[in-house]
């Protein structure tokens, strides 16, 4: 059944237990995109088919089309639930990741954080006059 | 408001966010499904036949996240029918003893599917919506109690038998006794 | 932007072309 791979990196991703970032799963990702690609040009040939006076190939392109779909949010929640985590790290850990996290990071979620941490030193800058370190005291005082 | 004036709308729960895991996983449960028109092409679908049509009638199990997109209002290329575990004969076992039922090891998203299948045009769905939320309601006060009595010890018993929503119910009531013994005994600070 | 800019860079942009885009109204949470 389609989808499956794509689901197999979203169940990796909810066993990981809380706090801990499981390596970014490439070839996973590849294999999902080796799907939709191939999804994608079965359709194309049977909607071509189909203007070529062919008839009854819709139910199939319908299939493939949810099949698409699936695929694309199983990727896009793999990578979202990722950062969540890492950004869950940030204000747990500090703008230093500890270096088993960082190992597992791929270059594009180490550019993200990079981005991310910019962008709260500069939000926790124009705090009060002279900034305020949100990610202490998290707890409310007593 | 008695449960039976609680008007059910076809809602979205809120867990239908797209990027949302357990909702995810939820909509790979599988759901009978029947075919309505030929399906050219796709007999891979039907591991009981080398055709590579499906022809109308065939039975196949389906993932909801699929027959949800098949079934629509607009285009029945295939109708479905409620799994077993929301058919009579269990809710009537849910209506007799709600807290016996293992509702992890039939789900775990018990509730969270259960609420998806409100989508389809079925005539159950009225009652499975009903026995839904009196299932979810009668285990509730002892889910409520466990986790407010239990502190610091193994909660496995307690849990094994509730579905995800059930042990997000859990987990938040052991925060919030948690909460209140560090608070008593000076911890927060 | 950060977000759609990591989405985009590590698999919209190999999707299919008709599924480059992100959905906002789909993806925005509930």
């Amino acid at each position: 059944m389609f989808g499956e791979k794509a689901l197999e990196l979203i169940r990796e991703l909810h066993r990981s237990t809380e706090g801990v970032l499981p390596p970014f799963n490439d070839e996973g990702i590849r294999q999902v995109l080796e799907e939709m690609r191939s999804l994608y040009e079965q359709n194309q040939a049977d909607v071509s088919a189909t203007v070529a006076g062919e008839q009854g190939l819709f139910s199939g392109v319908q299939l493939r089309h949810a099949s698409l779909e699936r695929d694309k949010r199983c990727l896009l929640a793999y990578l979202y639930n990722r950062l969540q985590k890492i950004r869950n790290m940030r204000w747990e850990f500090g703008s230093v990741l500890p270096a088993d996290i960082k190992t597992n990071m791929s270059e594009q979620e180490v550019q993200w954080f990079t981005k991310y941490n910019k962008c709260l030193a500069n939000y926790m800058r124009r705090l009060g006059d002279s900034g305020l370190d949100l990610t202490q005291d998290m707890q409310p005082p007593k | 408001m008695s449960l039976v004036e609680i008007p059910y709308t076809r809602y979205s729960s809120s867990s239908d966010n797209y990027y949302c895991i357990d909702d995810i996983i939820a909509t790979c449960e599988k759901i009978p499904s029947k075919v309505e028109q030929p399906l050219f092409r796709l007999g891979f679908l039907d591991p009981s036949t080398d055709n590579t049509t499906i022809q109308p009638g065939t039975k196949l199990e389906l993932p909801f996240w699929l027959a949800s997109s098949l079934c629509t209002r607009r285009r029945r290329l295939v109708s479905v029918d409620m799994p077993k575990t929301y058919k009579d004969s269990f809710r009537e076992i849910l209506k007799a003893d709600a807290n016996v039922v293992d509702l992890h090891k039939i789900g775990p998203y018990y509730y969270s599917f259960g609420s998806k299948l409100l989508h389809f045009d079925h005539p159950e769905i009225g009652d499975i919506a009903d026995s839904l939320l009196q299932g979810f309601i009668s285990r509730f006060r002892r889910i409520m109690d466990s986790s407010q009595n239990a502190y610091n010890e193994d909660t496995t018993h307690l849990t094994c038998k509730l579905d995800e929503s059930e042990r997000c119910v859990f987990k938040a009531g052991q925060k919030g006794l948690d909460d209140f013994q560090r608070w008593q005994t000076g911890q927060t600070t | 932007e950060n977000l759609e800019t990591h989405l985009k860079n590590v698999t919209l942009r190999h999707m299919p072309r008709n599924l480059q885009s992100i959905d906002k109204d789909k993806t925005a949470p509930r």
